[in-house]
């Protein structure tokens, strides 16, 4: 699975995923990646979300929407929501989110054993990495 | 901050059992993603083309799990899915299981701009990107042969993708 979230200069979110699925899936299987609100969420109040993992798991958490909705609800910031998905709502090795706030904050986290992803930002911030510190 | 973007190739497989032309690979694909879509933004764009061009850019290249070198079913086969929302509108659009789609990414957002509907899936999908006259492929362009590619049946075996 790939995904990218993003902030524009206008003050606008986006967020897409693109995938294979999983290896030697079932014809027909479907994840998480094109149901949105559980792989992809995008809402210029709170938050973009591309998640990658089991995608079965995404789907009966509504993990993307559920953070946005923690965001707007609960009033907990980005990486508060983030963190209690990963930690609290997913099991161990389920899988990884990246996310962008509305005010530019990227939270990138997995609970597996590896995650490429990468970030950049207007100060100046530029770094990709094939196993994500925690 | 002005803008900001974040990017991943996926989770689940673990680097420190790769070698070093997968990490390598899969490195120089994050990097020119990430570049595509920070030289975008800087520039002026909008969120939105950030997020085509750079999964665009990860589904040509055949490191990754999604269009070219993306794993296969059971049966052999690539299907591939893809979905892209809009913060301004919550607008949103995506394709499921679809085989002769060269970028997911981007006929998931003709769903959104130029339909009605959010999720079109099978050959319907397959369908409605020829109406729209997208690059479609043989489903063999998938089916990459390159080094560390995805879809290769040493990655299927030890270093399961996940979805």
């Amino acid at each position: 699975t790939v995904g990218c979230v993003a902030l524009d200069s206008a003050g606008n979110l986006a967020a897409g995923t693109s995938t294979g699925g999983t290896a030697k899936k079932l014809p027909g299987r479907v994840g998480d990646s094109p149901i949105v609100g559980a792989g992809t969420f995008a809402d210029n109040a709170s938050c973009a979300v591309s998640g990658t993992g089991v995608g079965e798991e995404y789907i009966r958490n509504a993990v993307a929407y559920d953070i946005s909705a923690q965001m707007l609800y609960a009033g907990l910031s980005l990486e508060s929501a983030v963190t209690e998905v990963m930690t609290e709502r997913l099991k161990p090795g389920i899988g990884g989110l990246i996310c962008v706030s509305h005010d530019g904050q990227i939270v990138m986290q997995h609970n597996t054993p590896g995650m490429s992803c990468g970030a950049a930002d207007s100060g100046g911030r530029f770094e990709t990495q094939l196993v994500l510190d925690n | 901050t002005r803008w900001a973007i974040a990017i991943h190739g996926g989770a689940g497989g673990d680097p420190s059992k790769w070698n070093d032309e997968k990490r390598s690979a899969r490195r120089e694909g994050l990097e020119a993603a990430l570049t595509i879509g920070r030289d975008l933004l800087a520039g002026g764009g909008s969120a939105l083309d950030a997020v085509e061009a750079v999964i665009r850019s990860m589904e040509d290249n055949a490191s990754f799990n999604a269009g070219r070198g993306a794993v296969l079913t059971k049966e052999g086969n690539a299907e591939l899915d893809a979905s892209i929302m809009d913060g301004r509108t919550r607008a949103c659009g995506a394709i499921a299981g679809v085989t002769t789609i060269k970028n997911p990414i981007s006929t998931a957002r003709l769903v959104m701009t130029e339909t009605k509907h959010v999720l079109l899936a099978g050959p319907g999908a397959d369908a409605f990107a020829a109406s729209q006259n997208v690059p479609l492929v043989d489903p063999k362009y998938f089916l990459s042969r390159r080094p560390g590619r995805s879809n290769s049946s040493t990655d299927t075996g030890q270093d399961p993708h996940f979805g």
